[in-house]
């Protein structure tokens, strides 16, 4: 259990909300 | 057998028996999600962020986003009532919470919501802190150190300027402030084990 983060599922959200804004500025 | 599941940043720390683990999971998820994203909106916002590696934001975030909340929501912490408000509204007191088996780590989450409020900093001033605990070139797993080096010091002297000019007669605020990020870690470390515990429960 060294990543408390990606158990949690924290990673995915974190990614998507980064993501989104990334695919925001291409659009 | 009645469960709880004592953390703020879910709507109730009553958990329905008959649901599943995945189920109880998936519900304290979608309790937290907005908050998080609400943290990565946050590190948006500070200049030079997203100019470091997407790795390294990604990695500051995930290492960060616990320490980021519980300065955030120090306000959900009524030290006066010794009460917890929870995402769903509800107020709590800590002996209801001990009652359902809440751990140290709320009172020491209480202990720093405290000191914290008692600084009485500026919403400029919180937010700047924020920045601060947030960029940490000490989190495992930076691939740049260097550049989350140079955005952390950039972050500490915008923070000890903007404490120097409000506080003028208060030098000792910046150094509290700083004495607060390894008060952080530590309830970082903390929820780690709680984290650990729920899992293996």
């Amino acid at each position: 259990f060294s990543d408390p983060a990606s158990n949690l599922g924290l990673e995915d959200i974190i990614r998507k909300a980064l993501m989104g804004n990334l695919e925001e500025r291409q659009e | 057998r009645r469960m709880h599941l004592v953390c703020p940043m879910n709507t109730s720390p009553h958990v329905d028996p008959q649901k599943s683990g995945h189920e109880v999971w998936e519900e304290f998820a979608h309790s937290f999600t907005p908050a998080v994203r609400e943290v990565v909106e946050f590190a948006k916002k500070i200049p030079g962020f997203r100019d470091l590696s997407q790795h390294d934001q990604v990695s500051l975030l995930k290492a960060g986003t616990f320490e980021v909340l519980v300065v955030r929501f120090a306000s959900l912490f009524d030290v006066k009532d010794r009460t917890i408000t929870f995402l769903g509204g509800k107020k709590y007191s800590v002996d209801t919470l001990r009652a359902m088996g809440s751990s140290d780590l709320l009172n020491s989450m209480f202990d720093f919501s405290e000191k914290l409020t008692n600084l009485g900093l500026s919403e400029e001033e919180m937010s700047l802190f924020t920045a601060v605990v947030l960029v940490s070139a000490h989190r495992s797993g930076i691939e740049n150190v260097n550049s989350v080096e140079a955005l952390q010091e950039t972050l500490i002297r915008a923070l000890r300027s903007l404490i120097t000019r409000n506080h003028p007669n208060e030098s000792a605020i910046f150094t509290k402030l700083l004495l607060k990020l390894p008060d952080l870690r530590s309830l970082n470390n903390m929820h780690s084990e709680q984290l650990l515990a729920f899992k293996v429960h």
